[in-house]
């Protein structure tokens, strides 16, 4: 494991403590979107399905373990929490988000690496991952405002990104036969979403002004 | 998996 790979786990482990600490904090998930979450929860459902088959070191299992649990507990208390529930903003999380869903289940069927139970749910994952971000950011564009935690949350969000791809150039040099397209584009696009979001808060953190995002 | 495999990521 490289430097990169490692940060870019940590960046996202945080993500997802900043998010569990704001609704806990707040007990409040006003900007956050479900659906971004219930897709999250899908994701790491389909690509760890794996968690008792193939062992591939202690780590690995342990994130596995708190990447599921811990987003279905945010999925959890966003739907079941009495008091988290009602600051949901229901009226603004209203992307498609079953459409994500069919997309990425068709393409995974097309484009894959074997026509496998593992493979295809591991490709699915894959595309998934890389659009679930979208109720999100189409949320925070519809509210304008975003408070400090949610734009925490998705700028540690966007930088695993950004730090899993780091990791592949330097896997692609370091390792042969290092190149997993699929991963890789699907990688690129992901990262791409965040571009507009990313402009929007560092021009705040220059200005030293609050996180708006321009309607 | 393999050396090289992707699958070793998160």
């Amino acid at each position: 494991m490289n430097i990169f790979r490692f940060a870019g786990d940590m960046t996202h482990l945080i993500s997802i403590l900043v998010l569990l600490l704001k609704i806990y904090a707040t007990k409040s998930c006003s900007g956050i979107s479900r659906k971004t979450q219930e897709l999250y929860a899908l994701v790491f459902l389909a690509r760890y399905v794996d968690i008792f088959t193939e062992f591939i070191s202690v780590y690995n299992t342990i994130m596995k373990i708190v990447f599921i649990a811990s987003t279905l507990a945010i999925v959890w208390c966003m739907r079941g929490h009495r008091v988290v529930r009602r600051s949901y903003d229901k009226e603004l999380d209203t992307f498609r988000h079953y459409f994500l869903i069919a997309a990425s289940l068709v393409l995974a069927l097309l484009v894959h690496e074997k026509f496998t139970f593992q493979e295809i749910l591991w490709a699915f994952s894959i595309y998934l991952e890389a659009v679930a971000i979208l109720p999100q950011l189409v949320l925070l564009q519809r509210s304008g405002n975003v408070d400090n935690l949610t734009g925490q949350y998705v700028f540690f969000l966007g930088a695993y990104r950004g730090l899993y791809i780091l990791n592949w150039i330097y896997r692609y040099f370091t390792e042969p036969h290092f190149s997993r397209w699929i991963a890789c584009v699907s990688g690129l696009v992901q990262t791409a979403l965040y571009a507009d979001f990313f402009y929007y808060y560092f021009l705040s953190w220059k200005n030293n002004a609050k996180l708006k995002l321009p309607a | 998996p393999p050396k090289g495999s992707i699958h070793d990521e998160l």
